[in-house]
């Protein structure tokens, strides 16, 4: 229903705002609404201002710019709606040492109320996690589980 | 509600008996590159009702099924079971914990249950609806959909709103 | 042939006059997340005589220019020279070493030059032509062609291959 | 022309099995024209076998090993048509460690024909390269070059 999207999106963008903030460490973003007569039409689109940049548009942001954004899209959605479970399959490749911390302290926040699967190559990464499992494949093309530790979240 | 277990017998490279415990909180997946990471989040998906092959990177269903490796001959089943704590009832069923099983056999038939019933795919999706746990909703990200979230149209942006509306 | 030298001005983040010496062999770039790396590879594109401003991640040619920081103001002119070695005359030009420059002003005029010399866009994509060097090549591969490449449809594949004969 | 296209199509998919194989450390590749007989508007398809796994299709290669295996096909066309140049833009990122340190030394043997610049994160990789570019934004929105190492390819 019309009011219904409407109420949404006004908390996404109000939250998309102060997460960008908060994963950039400054900066503004903003979301809008291309045709705001026409809920059932409209698109969406977004201006983003990294610190100490000039506000530009989304396509012109660098690949680590670009995944910080999308995570804070996808958080934005997750206060107003918390899916119960979420896989992250390697998001955090493209993001340098600074940025891969802001994120995992995050994901640590929200994982208060999502659960989190997240498929990772970074060392930092693996260390926040409460259960970290290591996939194999000892015998070709079979793969088998191993589990490597074990906090539970409550002894955190 | 969360997942606390899932168990994967013949579902892709899982060609033994596999089982994952789940808590709440960050669960990190390591190891080397094809060893199967992504093919449990392609599990928690199947099992969850998808119904493209093509988003389960397969060209047809038949694909999730462990097609055998230089030491082992192709299996004749996928079978992935998923539990999950009810306790706050947050679906819409009387058990405080519910297990979910999607089987496919060679033949093409293909299996739902319900805590040991057996049930309809639409079933499934039912349980699902309007929880955020669900093949369309945005439960799976990975580099590719950030290049199409924001790469995309404006008015293609809009199905992420809709989802949580 | 190897690029020696490339001079950057007013082109994207790099507003002062930025001077990369290149070796034959390997270069590494290193950085932070939005520091202008990528900014680098699309000079390169650009000076080449890349005409699609999408190519660059922008919306209009006019992208690549300095768009002005919290404390500087737009540039009217972007500039990149590439000076090469040419000393095995892989390019039809009896000069043993070559400067490539483009120029783009916000007013929308563009400058090409040869060694100094005005020339126009269709004189650099000839002296490229067939080198492997140029615009349409596979010279820059980031992950996103990596996708492209292998979900492609077979007969889209073909487009590597006519590049290579 | 039809004569010039076969005759490359034949060195690539020659060179490509080979390469693969030694990217793989095993396995099998092969590439080939899903219509032969029209040489014009043919496609070309590709079936891999990782070591130890069965064959195929492309599509269910994991992340790492579709790069690998993308890595392979551009230096099967590199061996029969050297391009002087070629920049990778974070195209180690999907990679393990041991497929790093198999794409690294393979990059270091075809940089004596063809000179790359290789945008990465992975500090192994930036101890391979001869020349090293760090690009800092001490100034925010002004990107500035600092010459980390210079060793000449010569000496190495
Ligand atoms: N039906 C099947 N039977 C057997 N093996 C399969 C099947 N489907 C996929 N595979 C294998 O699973 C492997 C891919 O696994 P997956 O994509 O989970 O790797 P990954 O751990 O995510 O690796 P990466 O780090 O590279 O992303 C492939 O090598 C593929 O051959
Ligand atoms: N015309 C312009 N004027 C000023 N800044 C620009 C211009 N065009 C792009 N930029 C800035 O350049 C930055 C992107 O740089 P680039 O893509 O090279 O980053 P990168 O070093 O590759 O980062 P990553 O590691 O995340 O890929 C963006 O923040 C963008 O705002
Ligand atoms: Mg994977
Ligand atoms: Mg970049």
């Amino acid at each position: 229903s019309r009011e219904y999207f409407e109420s949404t999106f006004k908390q996404v963008q109000q939250n998309f705002s102060s997460l960008f903030k908060q994963l950039f460490e400054g900066g503004e973003a903003e979301m809008f609404l291309t045709n705001p007569d026409d809920l059932l039409e409209t698109g969406v689109d977004i201006n983003v201002q990294p610190p100490g940049k000039k506000l530009t548009n989304i396509t012109l942001l660098s690949g680590g710019e670009k995944a910080l954004t999308a995570i804070a899209i996808l958080f934005a959605i997750f206060m107003v709606k918390p899916s119960p479970f979420c896989v992250l399959d390697e998001i955090d490749a493209p993001l340098d040492d600074s940025n891969l911390n802001r994120f995992n302290r995050m994901l640590l926040e929200f994982s208060e109320k999502t659960q989190f699967i997240m498929i990772t190559h970074n060392k930092k990464s693996m260390e926040m996690a409460n259960v970290l499992y290591g996939v194999t494949m000892e015998e070709f093309g079979v793969s088998k589980l191993v589990s490597v530790k074990f906090r539970s979240a409550v002894a955190a | 509600m969360y997942f606390k277990k899932m168990e994967l017998f013949g579902f892709k490279s899982f060609a033994e008996k596999t089982e994952l415990m789940l808590e709440p909180g960050v669960t990190a997946i390591v190891g080397p590159n094809g060893c199967g990471k992504t093919n449990i989040s392609d599990a928690i998906r199947w099992v969850l009702g998808e119904q493209s092959a093509k988003q389960l990177r397969g060209g047809k269903m038949e694909d999730v099924i462990f097609n055998g490796s230089r030491t082992r001959q192709p299996m004749g089943l996928a079978e992935v079971c998923l539990t999950m704590d009810n306790s706050q009832n947050v679906l819409p069923v009387d058990y405080s914990e519910i297990t979910v099983t999607r089987r496919l056999f060679r033949s093409g038939e293909s299996e739902y249950l319900l805590n040991k019933v057996p049930c309809r795919h639409k079933d499934i999706i039912e349980l699902f609806m309007d929880t955020g746990v669900g093949t369309d909703a945005y439960s799976t990200l990975e580099n590719k959909q950030i290049e199409m979230i924001l790469n995309s149209k404006p008015e293609d942006r809009r199905f992420l709103f809709e989802e949580a509306a």
